[in-house]
């Protein structure tokens, strides 16, 4: 099983369009492994991304650097993760 | 489960689990429901597609799929309460049953089993297909980027790496071709609806080119209505619109292609997460999400039939 300790997925506010394309830059940075799971769309819409672990200063310097807000969405998703394995595990068990 | 009343629509399922499912659903409904397989996947997974019918030769039909994003599991099990909850309603609810009276549905409720399978074993954040590619190390394909519909251009990627990669040509993906083949042999689908997660969207064509759809004004009313009825239930809030005005240019896409194939009534849902968990959305949001989205789909279905083309 892929292990995703430490990623975390940011939830990126864009006030206009410079900062979507700001946004975009990051994700032909291939090196970063990041995983849009809601990609940039317009100006108001939210942008989630999944960011590994390695990653995670890197985007977090970028977007500070370019007033970009964001807030942690999901802190860390293996243990989102493991509440789900959990769940089902729960189910066959009974 | 023994049956598919005391299956548990309120966890989510493996492949086996579900297919499972399907056959449980056709030995207890054989004269509504039967089960097609439309073709085999790159790993040689069967395809499979409940029919629902009470008659007739070819009807028009109505086409419903879910997962053809793997990881987009309350998709998946979202389609499987839908398969329960055809069967419950038809002869108890008179708007239903009208709609299945003259009509058909087809629903595919795995539209990537290889993905999904892999989603279970190996990665559950798998997007695309698993089809190697030639040229890469990376693997896969995003079926929702190789249809036949402004393939190859702006809004899908070249990269083989990338989560939006279209493939090397439309319907490369046996998964779509499948689908394909069987939308075209068929003839008769007057709408179809393929269901994603998450953002809270109703989308209808175009995903490719910005200019408006022949039939924008019609879909844009019916999305209103449906999305009304969707948020009648729990307040959930839909955006609606066409895919490059509500989000983003997306090329290949499933529902600019089977608009093009004259199915007026083509539109592609994003299923909730209301709150902050985007694809991981905890099991016990599956059966209000499946709720809300069938009045959703109600909506269309009732006008589908209502108007007929």
């Amino acid at each position: 099983h892929e292990d995703f300790v430490g990623h975390q997925v940011l939830r990126i506010s864009v006030a206009d369009e410079p900062q979507v394309q700001k946004v975009k830059e990051l994700e032909d940075l291939e090196h970063l492994q990041l995983d849009f799971w809601r990609g940039p769309a317009q100006p108001g819409s939210p942008i989630d991304v999944r960011v590994p672990f390695l990653s995670v200063q890197a985007v977090k310097a970028f977007l500070e650097a370019h007033s970009v807000g964001y807030e942690i969405m999901i802190e860390d998703v293996q243990a989102l993760l493991d509440q789900e394995q959990e769940q089902m595990f729960a189910f066959w068990a009974r | 489960a023994e049956s598919t009343d005391t299956f548990n629509y309120a966890t989510y399922h493996t492949l086996d689990e579900i297919y499972g499912f399907m056959d449980m659903l056709v030995a207890e409904n054989p004269g509504l429901v039967s089960k097609l397989q439309i073709g085999n996947t790159y790993e040689g997974r069967p395809i499979y597609v409940l029919k629902f019918s009470t008659g007739g030769n070819n009807r028009p039909a109505i086409w419903i799929d879910t997962g053809i994003h793997s990881r987009e599991w309350v998709t998946q099990a979202s389609g499987v309460w839908f398969a329960k909850k055809i069967t419950q309603d038809y002869g108890q609810d008179p708007t239903f049953t009208a709609i299945l009276d003259s009509m058909d549905i087809f629903l595919e409720i795995v539209t990537n089993p290889d993905g999904f399978a892999y989603t279970h074993s190996k990665n559950r954040m798998w997007r695309k297909t698993r089809s190697l590619n030639p040229s890469s190390a990376c693997v896969g394909v995003d079926p929702n980027r190789n249809w036949d519909a402004g393939f190859g251009m702006a809004g899908a990627s070249s990269n083989p790496c990338s989560e939006t990669y279209r493939g090397k040509s439309a319907n490369s993906e046996v998964e779509v071709r499948s689908i394909v083949d069987f939308v075209k042999g068929h003839g008769n689908i007057k709408a179809f609806i393929s269901i994603h997660s998450y953002s809270q969207l109703l989308l209808y064509p175009y995903g490719y080119k910005t200019e408006p759809a022949p039939d924008q004004q019609e879909l844009d009313q019916l999305s209103e209505s449906a999305v009304t009825a969707l948020a009648s239930l729990y307040g959930t809030k839909f955006k609606y619109g066409s895919i490059i005005k509500a989000i983003y240019q997306a090329s290949g896409s499933t529902v600019d292609w089977t608009y093009s194939q004259g199915i007026k009534y083509s539109f592609t849902f994003e299923l909730r997460d209301t709150g902050r968990y985007g694809f991981l959305l905890p099991a016990s949001q599956i059966i209000p999400t499946a709720q809300e989205t069938w009045l959703a789909l109600l909506t269309i279905m009732e006008h589908t039939l209502n108007h007929p083309y």
